[in-house]
């Protein structure tokens, strides 16, 4: 598995190049089904959505294809924020990604960019209108190409990368009824733009690689984290979000209050089933919610009764 | 010299010993647990 | 004035040779550079007025360095020559040491330190030279007020791995540190001073004095939680009353945070910082001082 990591940073610029005469892709919207990325590209992307705060930051990755999959073996940041105000924001980047990838071939680094990823600090991976606008243009004329977003704030409070990868389908593609991709909170001032567009892209599989060298790298970061992970507070770092969250969640119950209260008046044994589950699914995702940020909250107590009880309580 | 470090590194437990720390460690402590109760 | 202007030209270059300087300066300062009557391009009177800057600056004139510095600040911007745009800027970091505004003065220095063409204007800039414009910085910085503003530029100094190398490393990493200076450091460290940073101030104390006087009072706020001003006084070796007036001189300037009980006679210090987020402080270096003799067992092979 190692030597099979090893080789995925080996670019075969002819058999690319090759890939690129064909493109597979043209006639099969959902050619693309999986991404792999390199450790490091997630942890540069990860970093630098982390350091935007509470600012849209964007980015490009570098890697290549091999069949199905979309490989992403780098990444950069652009010098861009706000990406969620206006579509290709990427635009005010221009002449920087061309210095980029100028110097980048001289310096022998022959990956070309196979997409784009962008933050959504606090409200969950998916694509706006915006992003699904922007998508669009890309998969017109910069094909292969791959959207990803990363939440950083969530990433926190969760303890985990909270990252998607998308591609849309084209303008007037009616794409077959699929399965729902796992359950995110969805903000309610956002929860508009997330129904209206999420029909028009879906998910990919992500998984991740590392190399040799990566990989010891990693392990003797790994010897130290634990200084880092012990001092850490997720319930002092996040407390905005959390507060966020808890307003978004009392709106969204007075809102699902509101409706059944409605269809109280108008007769139980008028409604339809149909609006009668929605009702119900509608309470059951307020209930996850709720549930998933106490979750958070316990884990982060947890954690500082632990250290409470580690550093606070031995005296001389 | 390595007993003399652990030694220092002893002395330096409790972390912190202070009463605001306690209230603020408290206060924290029952925002979660009011936040659990609500959530149930 | 064509004529004069070479005939004052020529004059002052004489004084130069004889080291007069503020005379050169007097004579080329004659020169009319917003004459009707000539017209003189903008690199001609930036090169004059920068010449009379540097010729002011020998004799340790700041007022009248610094009156033809600002007006070569006007024409600096539409100067494509780059030798006269070097000098323009070394010249005004220089006029600011003199002047003693340190912190405006180090940023300039460090500007100048960070120079990536090693040729300007046919001149070879050798690596001595950049650093003597980085030490210069970091002398600047620990002369300057001690506050969030000198925290910043120390900290870019820090982590800046040239300044590692120099001899005045172990003085920058204590302030940076904020630990306390002992007179033996700043006695070594004032050996490296130029004579208006050694200057008297109004109250008879000197430049250096001040700079790390403030420096160690804020340290202590970083060690006490309140102190007595007699043992403020002996920590800083100044006397009770000299601590007070400094320390709230201080406060009001808003470079520490703190309180003065005058009938006590007692500062309570203040922090910025959350009482959790001091508490994962503390347990970084608690982990990392157990990292480190988990590190010492291993190399005795324990």
């Amino acid at each position: 598995a190692v030597a099979d990591a090893d080789a995925m940073y080996q670019y075969d610029e002819v058999a690319q190049a090759g890939i690129q005469q064909q493109k597979p892709w043209v006639d099969v919207p959902h050619y693309f089904k999986n991404v792999k990325i390199s450790a490091l590209a997630l942890l540069k992307m990860v970093v630098h959505a982390r350091s935007g705060g509470t600012i849209e930051v964007m980015g490009l990755m570098q890697g290549k294809t091999d069949g199905d999959t979309i490989i992403i073996m780098d990444a950069f940041a652009l010098p861009v924020e706000g990406t969620e105000t206006r579509v290709n924001a990427q635009a005010d980047a221009y002449e920087y990604m061309v210095q980029y990838a100028q110097t980048n071939k001289q310096v022998g680094r022959l990956e070309n960019v196979v997409g784009w990823y962008h933050s959504h600090p606090g409200y969950g991976c998916w694509l706006s209108g915006i992003d699904v606008s922007t998508q669009m243009l890309n998969q017109q004329y910069q094909e292969p190409f791959l959207a990803v977003v990363i939440d950083p704030t969530r990433t926190v409070s969760a303890g985990k990368v909270e990252i998607g990868a998308f591609r849309t389908y084209p303008m007037d593609y009616k794409p077959p009824d699929e399965p729902p991709s796992e359950y995110q909170t969805i903000p309610l001032n956002k929860i508009e733009d997330f129904g209206v567009h999420y029909k028009q892209y879906y998910s990919l599989d992500i998984t991740y690689f590392k190399s040799t060298l990566d990989s010891h790298l990693l392990d003797l970061l790994w010897n130290k984290y634990w200084v880092n992970t012990l001092s850490s507070s997720p319930l002092l770092g996040n407390r905005d979000y959390v507060a966020g969250q808890v307003s978004d969640l009392a709106e969204k119950l007075e809102q699902a209050e509101t409706q059944l209260a409605h269809s109280g008046r108008i007769g139980g044994f008028f409604m339809p089933p149909q609006r009668k589950k929605e009702e119900e699914s509608q309470l059951a995702k307020i209930t996850r919610d709720s549930s998933k940020i106490t979750v958070e909250q316990v884990h982060g107590l947890m954690s500082q009764v632990i250290k409470d009880i580690l550093f606070n309580s031995v005296t001389s | 010299s390595l007993l003399r470090q652990i030694s220092s590194l002893v002395r330096r437990l409790p972390a912190i010993d202070s009463t605001k720390f306690q209230d603020d460690f408290l206060m924290e402590y029952n925002d979660t647990l009011l936040m659990t109760y609500l959530a149930t | 004035e064509e004529q004069v202007s070479i005939i004052r030209e020529g004059l002052a270059e004489l004084y130069e040779n004889e080291e007069q300087w503020s005379k050169a300066a007097q004579m080329l300062s004659g020169i009319d550079l917003e004459s009707g009557i000539r017209m003189l391009d903008d690199t001609y009177k930036l090169e004059k007025c920068v010449k009379i800057s540097l010729l002011y600056l020998e004799d340790d004139d700041a007022i009248n360095a610094e009156t033809y510095i600002k007006k070569a600040s006007f024409l600096v911007n539409n100067c494509k020559d780059e030798a006269l745009n070097l000098q323009y800027k070394v010249c005004y970091a220089r006029i600011l040491d003199l002047k003693r505004k340190f912190l405006e003065a180090a940023l300039r220095y460090y500007e100048l330190s960070q120079l990536e063409k090693r040729e300007v204007g046919g001149r070879r800039i050798d690596e001595d030279e950049l650093q003597q414009a980085l030490t210069a910085a970091v002398t600047c910085t620990i002369l300057a007020a001690a506050g969030p503003q000198r925290s910043r530029v120390l900290a870019t100094l820090y982590k800046d791995e040239r300044c590692s190398k120099l001899k005045i490393y172990p003085i920058l990493q204590k302030v940076y540190l904020e630990r306390i200076l002992r007179k033996p450091e700043v006695d070594a460290f004032s050996e490296e001073l130029k004579p208006h940073q050694k200057a008297l101030l109004p109250d008879n104390s000197t430049v250096l004095d001040r700079a790390m006087i403030e420096h160690n009072l804020l340290s202590a706020s970083k060690l006490y939680t309140n102190i007595s001003f007699e043992e403020l006084g002996a920590l800083l070796g100044i006397g009770p009353q000299k601590a007070e007036k400094i320390a709230a001189r201080m406060i009001s300037e808003d470079r520490m945070r703190g309180s003065i009980d005058q009938v006590e006679g007692v500062i309570h210090f203040e922090n910025d910082i959350e009482e959790l987020q001091q508490w994962d402080q503390q347990i970084v270096s608690i982990c990392q001082a157990l990292n480190d003799v988990l590190d010492s067992m291993v190399k005795k092979g324990m």
